[in-house]
């Protein structure tokens, strides 16, 4: 009998957070014996990224797990794979109303309320505040906005003044805060809601020396999010659990796959982190 | 590199370009002759797909034959389902498994180019 | 048969799947790296497109020659159009570019296959 | 110099008409020292035609032979075409506000027609008319049923009763001819607006054994028709020159390319013939 053999979709194929993803999955895989093949767009791409989905749906895999990015496009195409007896777990972004077995990952609506939180303590309630978001169609940055938006919206001195699409990015984020601060000089806080989104608006902070008087909260603990953390120019980040997803994913396919209970909802740990917490 | 593993490759992608011919031709000529050169070519792909998998597989590709053994399997049930639903007359449903097939045969001519690689770049 | 040949069918197929892969990577980050390399994948094509003319056309495969050694030179052609709408910052310009060169690309692997089929089968 | 490389595009790859102008055209080209490719979807598919058109002009060949079945898919394809500057002639079917060079064809309104005339003048202006087109979408239909309608509208005593589509092939007209006869048992006469028509539809008149009562008038002279016409189950059909319009079409593009002059509309002959015109 063959080792079973699943299949990760990330969002961007090279993007660090999704690398760190991989590499849990990897190692779960290695510990249960499972073959695992890593696939997905090299730049963020719904239409090349169901489009893998319906590839691995034809080639008869054991199992797949990705995000459902939009209900539009990824809820049919989960359940046209379900209806081929190859289970789905969702990972990172959930797709609810689909026929997935599971989710495992941060549960993002919570994720970007405590991310308000967080910015209107910080700023003493008073902020004019820009958001960066990854995608204005992805889900789980729709969640990640709606979830800060609903933290901030009794606090009367909080502005939310523009939102702006990353592509998830660093190079687009920093050209959207570039664009921002030229229109809006008055804003004075920012809010990024996907790993390379706060990268990107700390590289343009720092060309306008503007660290003292911005606040910013982003997304992820990448290497560079820490460094900008320790440096200030970052003040707040949420933390997720990448490496945790992808390795609890591989362990709950196969538990899927033998007939063992596994509960639809797994939301891995979430919390803000600020530089004395480093 | 090998060349019986070469020719085997061509003919995966070949026989599944005719037969995805034949099956629109049965379907907009409903000649039975389309028919039964559509089920030679289907024929083709399922005496051949076990040949793929000991033919070609090898440590670095194993997954890749093994996703595209997988493939023509795929494209043989949706091509079944097609005619299935067409010979009942299920307007709708025939034209859904078409439409997979069709997808599905794509797959295949661009596996086809990915193992042809590696097979000459081994 | 003949494996230099295939070797420069093959060579044709994956260089211009690079060739893409940059450019996308290059209009996504802006990142300079993915330029050199695609400029280095688009030279291989320019640099190669008389030998395909030369070694792989045969009486009768030439006329299918002569279209995929134009291909190359049509995907070449709009992805420069790319590349320049692109720094010129013409939005809506360089996308319609974009796109022509990733159809332009599929083009040439379909035509691969058929000529890598005409090869082996000759 | 190489000789020129021409694509002749034909709208469905195996029918009987289509091999006509291509027989017309490979003659001319035999002439002429021209290299000629006669490619096209094997069943109509307008989405398809267009891939092959866009093929031919990545390809760079010297000149495209092409219908052009919609204004809406065909005139911006024959456009970008033309931008590149590769020549095109439509044939059989025009695009008329497309940057095509030259048209060369029947001139299909009037073909409508004259079909129209002659069904009244055969039936003495009396009669229940169902007709069975091509296609609904491509111009060339169009204009013949249109050509047809204005050629009866005035007659009292005709009536047209159903209008059905055949995507050119003879199996589907005869599935509505069936259909027709089956839900309008009053209709005694059917105009056929392509080429395997009025073949469809013979069938199905002689397995009815209503020979007799029914006028057909159809398309085209391919041996089949002329079989039916003889027969006296095909009362007339309107007569094209598909070698002609392949030959002078191969003609006139080497013309264009050496700066000669073209008339921008060349209709070739067209008229209705019986059976004792044979
Ligand atoms: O979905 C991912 C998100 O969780 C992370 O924060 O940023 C990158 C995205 O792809
Ligand atoms: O356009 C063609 C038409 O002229 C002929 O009558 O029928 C077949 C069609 O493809």
């Amino acid at each position: 009998k063959k080792a079973y053999h699943f299949v990760l979709v990330p969002e961007e194929l090279d993007n660090d957070y999704w690398r760190l993803v991989e590499k849990g999955a990897k190692a779960a895989a290695k510990e249960m014996g499972v073959r695992l093949e890593y696939i997905g767009p090299r730049q963020a791409n719904i239409e090349e990224h169901v489009k893998i989905l319906e590839k691995a749906a034809a080639s008869k895999v054991d199992g797949i797990m990705t995000q459902g990015l939009t209900e539009q496009q990824f809820t049919p195409i989960i359940n046209r794979i379900v209806e081929k007896n190859i289970p789905v777990i969702t990972i990172d972004t959930d797709a609810p109303t689909s026929r997935r077995t599971a989710y495992i990952g941060t549960d993002n609506y919570y994720a970007g309320f405590i991310a308000g939180r967080a910015l209107v303590e910080d700023t003493g309630g008073n902020a004019n505040v820009a958001i960066i978001t990854g995608s204005f169609e992805a889900s789980h940055q729709q969640l990640r906005v709606k979830g800060f938006q609903d933290a901030a919206k009794h606090e009367k001195g909080i502005h939310i003044i523009a939102i702006e699409e990353s592509d998830i990015t660093r190079v687009q984020a920093a050209e959207k805060a570039y664009k921002i601060l030229k229109e809006h000089p008055e804003v004075n806080a920012f809010y990024g809601t996907s790993a390379l989104d706060a990268i990107g608006i700390a590289k343009v902070i720092e060309q306008f020396h503007r660290e003292r008087e911005t606040y910013v909260i982003g997304f992820d603990t990448l290497p560079e999010t820490i460094h900008y953390l320790e440096k200030g120019t970052i003040e707040a980040t949420v933390v997720q659990e990448p490496y945790e997803m992808g390795y609890r994913a591989v362990k709950m396919m196969v538990d899927i796959i033998e007939g063992n209970h596994v509960p639809s909802i797994n939301n891995t740990e979430t919390r803000v982190i600020r530089k004395q917490d480093l | 590199y090998s060349l019986r593993r070469l020719l085997l490759l061509n003919e995966v992608s070949q026989h599944t370009n005719e037969a995805v011919e034949q099956l629109n031709a049965y379907l907009a000529e409903k000649d039975a002759r389309y028919l039964r050169e559509y089920e030679q070519q289907s024929r083709w792909l399922q005496q051949n797909r076990a040949q793929v998998e000991e033919f070609i597989s090898n440590q670095r590709n194993s997954l890749l034959v093994e996703n595209y053994e997988h493939m023509m399997e795929s494209f043989l049930e949706e091509g079944a389902l097609t005619v299935y639903h067409f010979q009942a007359g299920n307007i709708g449903l025939y034209s859904i498994h078409l439409h997979e097939a069709m997808k599905i045969a794509s797959f295949i001519q661009e596996t086809t180019l990915s193992l042809v690689n590696e097979e000459l770049t081994a």
